[in-house]
């Protein structure tokens, strides 16, 4: 029981970290709060970011929660691969060079797993294998979809 | 198992007519204009896999995910399709594709089916549950959601971890 | 008592929906949950966007709570001017359209009241009186100011 | 009686020196990348004009607000000045401006002034409440805080409205 866990812990924290890595140039690692009672110990994720000191996740800025919470969904994946991933707008609180690096990730990770992502800025869409425009017409909802280049209407069935 | 195509009629703010939306393997950004029903399109999808709490798609009541136009234009029944990937086989369904499907009826109850054929809820939850699929899971984040993940006291994220172990 | 308080609530009323009229170009207004008991009763904002059908501000999406949010926050202003208002980044979740309104009426407002905004993006600092930039160097906030062309570097006294 | 000069020193992200930020009378904005401070500014506003709560400033305990820089280098104190513009004399001393500050001590304390004289915070509070100005007013909005409002439920948005009237 405990050599399960430890076992899960470790390789989530060491994933996190990569892709946190990825994302920001920094370093992050999960940690037992209280590393006495491993079994009922609360996880506390650890983040550093490039020229500041280690900090609790908890007490970093919007943007700087956003990739590290992205970068720890990621780290739970090796566990647990799942074969599609959905994000709503998680880079609406990031800046340009963050939103840039994530959009990188996305399209490295989409090689493996289908990344399907909503988001309001256009970097998260230039290299998007395909764009889906959702617009409000008359009370309703139309879909628009573009495909590397030709844009196809949505054929209402 | 990846989305290959999402069907939906009268969910939400989506109307009468069949919007078919087909996905792409690999990297998928959806945008558009505030309103226009972008993370109506992610709820359709939970909706589809099994979501029954109403919150949890952004409603107050069950009834309240039947589109409703102007001019008190009302569709009769929600309803959501979604084929899934399966040429690897990974569900344990013999055919290229499998399409989940699940209507909203005006009683209240709901319609579950896989390939046409009509199943109960748990049927879909333990086809899905093989390939890790549920319709509230670390790999679907709605919107706003990502601070709070971050700010996970101690105890939730052990529990997330207990989750995936 | 009863009457006081139903002054108070036609009044933010219409004012809220003045300046959600300004920002979507749609109406809003509040409404008693109750009408029976209005010295009890719950308060909601009703929300009709161009094109749809009436809505309560639960049950919109996430751009439209926030233009529907800073239009009630406005219209409260009516009652308690205050001198200044401070927005972190209210603007996160809208699109290029609502944030361009959000940018025009902080600046209509501005004549007559301070607004202090954050924002990531360029559009809501296009007209801005004044620019801070604050980044993290070795550690710590540094802030450099611009103000309607020039650059001034924060003055470490 | 808007916000003409905030002056910070050892508070949050701020370090040993004595950050100087003067403010114009109409619109500012405060932009720059993730990380860098924006949201401290406000906090730092929020914390002289009076803020208790070490949550309301981000912080899980008030010695959270103290800089901690690289290399353990840590200040002794939190020192936030936020000047105001007086010369209409809405608050009732005759001076063309008034400062607020506050100092957090080591020993947990916090020292309120005004113009440099030692004064308790209801002090403070007192003062400020004939401009409507407290330190968690609609007036100040925090980041992430926007879809809370339009989310409140009617008890709440009662309460809100019975608040101002
Ligand atoms: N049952 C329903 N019938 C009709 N419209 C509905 C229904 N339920 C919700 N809506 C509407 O659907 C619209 C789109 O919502 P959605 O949250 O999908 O927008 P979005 O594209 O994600 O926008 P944002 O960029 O602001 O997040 C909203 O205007 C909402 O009022
Ligand atoms: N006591 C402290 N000492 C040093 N740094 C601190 C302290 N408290 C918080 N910080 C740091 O301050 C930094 C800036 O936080 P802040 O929330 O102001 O950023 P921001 O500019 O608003 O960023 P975003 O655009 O992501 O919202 C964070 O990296 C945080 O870790
Ligand atoms: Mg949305
Ligand atoms: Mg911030």
């Amino acid at each position: 029981k405990l050599a399960v866990f430890m076992r899960t812990f470790e390789r989530v924290s060491r994933e996190a970290g990569y892709y946190f890595n990825k994302l920001t140039g920094g370093e992050a690692w999960l940690e037992l709060a209280d590393p006495e009672r491993p079994l009922e110990s609360g996880v506390e994720m650890v983040v550093r970011f490039v020229g500041k000191p280690p900090r609790s996740s908890r007490g970093i800025s919007g943007g700087e929660k956003s990739v590290s919470a992205v970068a720890l969904l990621m780290g739970l994946q090796g566990l647990t691969p799942a074969d599609f991933y959905i994000f709503d707008e998680v880079d609406a609180h990031m800046d340009v060079a963050y939103t840039r690096n994530l959009a990188a990730l996305f399209k490295e990770m989409s090689r493996k797993t289908q990344i399907i992502t909503v988001s309001l800025k256009d970097i998260m869409g230039e290299h998007a294998d395909q764009l889906i425009g959702v617009y409000s017409q008359h009370g309703e909802s139309r879909i628009v979809i573009t495909k590397l280049g030709e844009t196809i209407e949505s054929k209402a069935g | 198992v990846y989305l290959k195509k999402i069907v939906i009629n009268g969910f939400k703010s989506f109307g009468l007519r069949r919007n078919v939306i087909p996905l792409e393997k690999g990297y998928v950004v959806i945008t558009g204009p505030n309103g226009g029903g972008k993370s109506n399109v992610i709820d359709a999808i939970k909706f589809a896999l099994g979501e029954l709490s109403a919150q949890a798609l952004r409603a107050s009541r069950l009834s309240d995910l039947v589109y409703e136009g102007n001019n008190g234009q009302r569709a009769n029944l929600a309803s959501v399709s979604v084929v899934l990937d399966n040429s690897e086989r990974a569900l344990p369904i013999d055919k290229e594709e499998v399409t989940i499907s699940r209507k909203l009826l005006p009683n209240g109850e709901s319609l579950y089916q896989i390939n046409g054929k009509t199943v109960s809820r748990s049927d879909i939850l333990t086809l899905l549950a093989t390939c890790n699929i549920r319709p509230s899971s670390v790999n679907i984040i709605t919107q706003g959601a990502v601070l709070g993940i971050a700010e996970m006291s101690p105890e939730e994220m052990r529990k997330l971890l207990d989750e995936v172990a």
